[in-house]
């Protein structure tokens, strides 16, 4: 399942 | 947080303190009576640093960060997307503004037009990216941008005679933070399951690679302990 992926990153 | 992407942002940092640092020499050197070598340096030649760069970074992270307010991540991200932005937004307005340094921007070398690298990169971002939603959309716009927002500074670097050391090391630091990335997302590639964005790797390969011909003058220049020359 597309996890809602959070931009984690800078 | 691995260790790879720590070292790349706080290497992200440093390259923003240090352009920091260098426009707070210029400003500081005003002041001064003229004789001052250093400051006769800074104020007759040109600072080296690309407008045109700085502005392109202001609008990565403006389209970058949007999500700011609405999604929080932790401290340590929030902390440092306000650096980011407060500090790329200081920059051009010192730049565009500041009576003093304004003056050691060389504006007819810094000829760079950037909107032919906004415009691309805004088309790109509608055609390839992960979801079609405003948000996203400006996102990998962001990543497009930011691949190529180098680009004027670099060019300005080949027309510059004498390349200042705080001009390089915010260059080399520019570059070296996006290539300790490139770590990061092997990192995670192999120990998170699911971790695949393609987009973002291969807009920070890209990223990366333009750098290669400056990495290869800034460590000859190191090397053999000349002063660091592009070739025109």
């Amino acid at each position: 399942s597309a996890t809602t992926d959070v931009k984690d990153e800078l | 947080m691995n260790i790879f992407r720590l070292a790349g942002d706080m290497t992200h940092l440093m390259s923003v303190l240090v352009l920091l640092l260098k426009i707070h020499t210029i400003k500081s050197c005003a002041g001064k009576s003229y004789p001052c070598s250093l400051c006769f340096i800074l104020l007759e030649s040109s600072s080296g640093i690309s407008l045109k760069t700085q502005e392109l970074y202001a609008l990565v992270f403006a389209t970058r960060y949007l999500d700011i307010f609405t999604d929080f991540i932790s401290v340590y991200n929030t902390i440092m997307k306000l650096i980011f932005l407060g500090s790329s937004f200081s920059i051009v307005w010192y730049i565009r503004r500041h009576k003093i340094v304004r003056r050691s921007y060389d504006k007819d070398q810094d000829t760079f037009r950037h909107f032919f690298l906004v415009l691309p990169c805004l088309l790109l971002a509608l055609i390839i990216n992960e979801k079609f939603t405003f948000k996203e959309v400006l996102w990998t716009f962001s990543l497009y941008l930011e691949a190529v927002a180098i680009l004027p500074q670099l060019i300005l670097l080949q027309r510059t005679r004498n390349i200042d050391n705080l001009t390089g090391q915010y260059v080399f630091l520019l570059g070296a933070y996006r290539a300790l990335y490139i770590l990061n997302w092997i990192y995670r590639y192999f120990t998170e399951p699911h971790y695949v964005h393609w987009i973002t790797w291969i807009s920070g390969l890209v990223q990366t690679l333009l750098y290669a011909d400056f990495f290869y003058y800034y460590f000859s220049s190191l090397k053999n302990n000349v002063k660091l020359k592009l070739p025109a």
